[in-house]
C-alpha cells in the first residue's frame, strides 16, 4: 500500500518562492529534493499498482531514475526484461527508448509480439566521467516505441547471442 | 578530422571541419536553410563595481561584462552513424560537452548538453550560456513563453508600460524561458524548446542564448545569505545535463510543430521495466 499524498505534500511544500526559483540556502535545498525523492519513492508504488491492475500481473517492477546518465542495474544485469511506457498525452507518440546494456545484439518485440527495430550504440566518454561508480554500462540500446494515447505499451527486450564465428575445416 | 554532417528524412546538420560547430542546419522538408553558429560561453559574475556594488548572485544575474567568454572555439568531435540515430559528440572543455543527434524519422534536431562542474579556482562567478548566433533579421524582438502558456514578444531594451532606461545590457534584457524560446524574420522561424526553465535573451539581433549553469562565489544580499555555489555531493560543484530541442521551420507552421512537442516535453512518457514474470492480479 501507498499513496500519493506524500509527493502532494512535498509539492505543496515547494510551491514557496524559495523552491521555485532556487533561492532558499543549501541545506533547505537539500531538503526540498529529499521531500520529492520520498514523495516519488510512494508513487511509484501506486504507479506500480495501477499497472498491475491494468496488465492483470503483479509484477517486480523497477524504476531508472538515471537513464539521463545510462544507468540502470535492471537492464545492465539482464538477458531479458520487459519496458513499458506510459503515455500521459491524449494522443498516440512515437518515443526513442535508451537502455543502458552491455550486450551487443539484442531483439526487441512489440505488444503484438512483432520485431521492432532497435541498434546498440556505445556510451559516451562524458558520460562515463560523469556517472562516477554509479553504473558500468558500455552501450545503450536504442529503440522506437509507439505508445497508445492515455495507454501503455510493453515492449520485450531479449539479449541475442552473437554469431558465433565461422573458423572453417581443415581439408586434407 | 572533425564530422561533417549528419542528416535524416526531414533535417540535414553541417558542421564546421576546421571548428567542429554546427554552422548549418537545413529543413529539408520546407528547403530552408539557416547558417548558425552554436557554441557555449560563460559570463564573468560581477562581484560589484563602480556604478553598483550588486553581486551576481541567487537572486541577482549581473554579468561584469557585456561580452560572455567562449569556453571553446575549436571542439574535438566524432561521429556515431547507426540507421536509428546519428550522433555527433562535441568536445568544449573538462567541464563542457554536447551531443548532437538526430532520430531517423524525428522532426527536430536533439542537443544533449552536460555542463559542470564548474571551475571556481580563477576565483570567478561563472554563468554558462548555450549561444545560437545566425543572420536572421530579428529588429530586436525575440519571444517566449509565459509559463508554458502564451508566448509573448520581448523587445531588446524595452518595457510595454513604462519608460524604461536599461542598465543593465544583459541581464536587462534576460526573460524566464519555461519551455521555449524563438527568433525569427519574415520566412524563417528558430526555436529552441528547453526540458526545464531557464533564462534566456537575445542580446543582438539574429542571436539567442538560454542560461544552462551558473556556479557563483558571493551572496547577492538580497536574502539568501549564501553563494550560490552548489557542491555536489562529491563537494567540486553540479553536473547538469540537459536538452534542448530544435525546430527550424516557417513561421506559418513552426507553432503547430512547438506546441506538440513542447506538451511532449512536459508530459514526457514514462519508462517501468519488470522481469516479466508476474503472478496473476486483480482489485480484488
Amino acid at each position: 500500500t501507498s499513496s500519493s499524498l506524500e509527493l502532494r505534500q512535498a509539492m505543496g511544500v515547494a510551491q514557496h518562492h524559495d523552491a521555485v526559483t532556487g533561492t532558499a540556502k543549501q541545506h533547505v535545498n537539500d531538503d526540498y529534493a529529499l521531500r520529492l525523492f520520498k514523495g516519488w519513492k510512494a508513487c511509484q508504488v501506486v504507479v506500480s499498482n495501477a499497472l498491475s491492475s491494468l496488465m492483470g500481473t503483479k509484477e517486480n517492477f523497477a524504476f531508472c531514475n538515471l537513464l539521463n546518465i545510462s544507468v540502470c542495474p535492471s537492464t545492465e544485469a539482464s538477458k531479458t526484461f520487459s519496458v513499458l511506457i506510459y503515455n500521459p498525452l491524449a494522443r498516440a507518440v512515437t518515443q526513442y527508448v535508451r537502455l543502458p546494456v552491455n550486450g551487443t545484439l539484442y531483439a526487441v518485440k512489440g505488444p503484438a509480439g512483432e520485431s521492432i527495430a532497435s541498434e546498440v550504440v556505445p556510451v559516451s566518454k562524458f558520460t562515463k566521467d560523469v556517472r562516477r561508480d554509479k553504473g558500468y554500462a558500455e552501450r545503450e540500446l536504442v529503440f522506437p516505441g509507439q505508445i497508445p494515447a492515455l495507454g501503455f505499451s510493453k515492449f520485450t527486450v531479449e539479449k541475442v547471442s552473437a554469431p558465433e564465428r565461422f573458423l572453417g575445416t581443415k581439408v586434407k | 578530422k572533425n564530422p561533417t554532417s549528419i542528416e535524416n528524412k526531414f533535417y540535414r546538420v553541417t558542421f564546421d571541419p576546421d571548428t567542429g560547430l554546427i554552422s548549418n542546419i537545413q529543413n529539408l522538408e520546407k528547403q530552408i536553410s539557416l547558417p548558425v553558429n552554436q557554441s557555449y560561453y560563460w559570463y564573468n559574475a560581477s562581484s560589484g563595481n563602480e556604478d553598483s556594488s550588486q553581486t551576481s548572485g541567487a537572486y541577482i544575474f549581473r554579468p561584469n561584462q557585456s561580452e560572455p567568454i567562449s569556453i571553446s572555439q575549436n571542439v574535438r568531435s566524432y561521429l556515431v552513424k547507426n540507421s536509428l540515430v546519428q550522433e555527433v559528440y562535441q568536445n568544449f572543455s573538462a567541464w563542457c560537452s554536447q551531443v548532437v543527434r538526430l532520430y531517423s524519422d524525428q522532426k527536430y534536431l536533439e542537443l544533449e548538453w552536460t555542463v559542470g562542474p564548474i571551475p571556481r579556482r580563477d576565483s570567478n562567478g561563472k554563468e554558462v550560456i548555450s549561444r545560437f548566433d545566425t543572420n536572421l533579421q530579428t529588429d530586436g524582438l525575440f519571444y517566449t513563453d509565459a509559463n508554458g502558456r502564451q508566448i509573448l514578444q520581448r523587445r531588446r531594451n524595452s518595457r510595454d508600460t513604462w519608460a524604461f532606461k536599461q542598465t543593465e545590457p544583459v541581464a536587462g534584457n534576460y526573460y524566464p524561458v519555461n519551455s521555449r524560446i524563438f527568433i525569427k524574420d519574415k520566412n524563417i522561424q528558430l526555436t529552441v524548446l528547453t526540458d526545464r526553465s531557464q533564462g534566456g535573451s537575445s542580446i543582438v539581433d539574429g542571436s539567442m542564448e538560454l542560461m544552462v549553469h551558473r556556479r557563483l562565489l558571493y551572496d547577492d544580499f538580497r536574502g539568501v545569505g549564501e553563494a550560490l555555489l552548489e557542491p555536489g555531493q562529491y563537494m567540486e560543484g553540479l553536473v547538469v545535463r540537459g536538452k534542448h530541442l530544435l525546430v527550424l521551420d516557417t513561421p506559418e507552421a513552426s507553432a503547430n510543430v512547438h506546441r506538440k512537442l513542447a506538451l511532449q516535453q512536459y508530459l514526457s512518457p514514462q519508462i517501468v521495466l519488470s522481469t516479466g514474470q508476474g503472478a496473476p492480479y486483480g482489485k480484488g
